[in-house]
């Protein structure tokens, strides 16, 4: 039974993208099949998998409206283990498009519904909201994965998250639970980033995941090659930090 | 006659609001009066200031549905010359709330037009999308400042936001020129950064400002203090690059 997990946090510049991807292959080298699905009109998951948007009408939205089942949306990629369902302009106008329906939360889990088990995880990547489309991410999730830059202003957007995880747990999506909170761009040489992690581990304890991301330049060359860190470059602190929050990730799901 | 200016990119965390305090702060700095308007939910700039969002009725949001004058949400900072008019939870359900209106464009315009010629600039920090809140930014403005990360992502992030930019330009604010490009959190020693810079000067030439913001702890430490990097450390490298913006973007003014 594939364990959904939406990568989401509505301030920008987190690193939401970069855990997807580089979790997805993480989690794809381990042997276990991983469906990553780009929710972001920026498309940025999509291009640093290599890959291109969507152009066609056989897509993750068209899917989400019921026009056509997932799978006929879902590519491979070159990324062992790691399929992709690419973004498309279609959600640059989502949420006015899905507004009017009362459906409008459930649409992405009923068109996940039918593709899930194929794999061992699905990685939602999130736009920087809390609009409709990353609402229909919540409610098609078990798990939230909340990316946090150790600075000022994400952790004040963290608790304006965790809010909206509570609300949609209670009305949209009872078994929805917080993954973890991971914290990214970390360097331990700046005063304020050993602040807030100490702060975060008192506040949120085990729910914040051991593996901490370290600011790494490989991170953030390796999109402009259109591959994941650990196909990049292997030995570097960045593609090492991913192999070990999947192991965390892996771990966590065996025990639930 | 107030120039309005509007700090825009759809891409997340590219210093879209450190860009709008700073620049606020190092322009009031020169004896100019500036007001800043904080369009975004997460109120980033209105906690950077020291402030806190408006929990009344009086707010940006009822102003630009016309339920009272705009003058009633300004609030004075402890910064010289810059006014702020803060961010509200009205912010935050925006896009659905407006989109049946025949005039949702051009509400912030029609709001901004009774107190423009009290400031020398009025600035509009956006949220990370180009929906009906950056939409209407665009529509208000005489200019649009794009902050861009020396970044892959960040980079293909541009295209789509100058095109959107044309767009408005097109159809529904023919005044509407690109102010310039600002490259943020700029690292010399990385070869990506330079390379990003040189294509960039290449591509868009004196479209991009000359000065150019460093990645500096300063300027992520200040907003906990509810302070511009002006007022926590003047002698920081970034307090001087935005004093250097403000320069330019002054002179350039005086051009027009
Ligand atoms: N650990 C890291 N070290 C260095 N650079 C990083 C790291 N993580 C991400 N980056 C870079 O920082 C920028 C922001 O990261 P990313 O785009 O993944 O964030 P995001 O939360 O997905 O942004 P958005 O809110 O726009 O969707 C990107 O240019 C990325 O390459
Ligand atoms: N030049 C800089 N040097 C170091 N840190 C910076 C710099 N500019 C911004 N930051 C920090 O980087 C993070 C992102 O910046 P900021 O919040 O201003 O971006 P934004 O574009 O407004 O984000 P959002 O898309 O969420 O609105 C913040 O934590 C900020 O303090
Ligand atoms: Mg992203
Ligand atoms: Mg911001």
């Amino acid at each position: 039974m594939g364990r959904v997990i939406c990568i989401a946090n509505q301030k920008g510049g987190v690193g939401k993208t970069t855990t997807a991807i580089n979790l997805a292959a993480s989690i794809g080298a381990q042997d276990q099949r991983v469906l990553l699905v780009d929710l972001d009109a920026q498309a940025n998951a999509t291009s640093g998998l290599g890959e291109s948007r969507d152009q066609s009408n056989v897509n993750v939205f068209q899917a989400m409206l019921g026009a056509h089942p997932l799978h006929l949306a879902i590519k491979h990629t070159a990324y062992a283990n790691v399929d992709l369902v690419p973004s498309t302009a279609d959600l640059i106008g989502a949420e006015i498009a899905l507004i009017s329906r009362d459906d409008r939360d459930d649409l992405l889990k009923r068109a996940l519904a039918s593709i899930r088990d194929r794999y061992r995880f699905v990685l939602l990547d999130c736009p920087p909201s809390l609009g409709l489309l990353t609402v229909n991410a919540l409610t098609a999730s078990d798990g939230v994965l909340a990316p946090v830059q150790s600075e000022y202003y994400a952790m004040e957007g963290l608790s304006q998250l965790l809010t909206t995880v509570e609300r949609v747990r209670e009305v949209l999506n009872p078994a929805l639970e917080l993954e973890g909170v991971l914290l990214t761009m970390y360097d331990p040489r700046n005063n304020l980033a050993r602040q807030v992690e100490q702060e975060l581990r008192v506040q949120l304890a085990e729910r914040v995941f051991s593996t901490v991301i370290p600011r790494n330049v490989r991170l953030s060359e390796a999109p402009s090659f259109g591959k994941p860190a650990l196909y990049y470059d292997v030995r570097s602190t960045g593609a090492q930090a991913y192999q070990a929050l999947a192991r965390e990730v892996l771990a966590r799901s065996s025990e639930a």
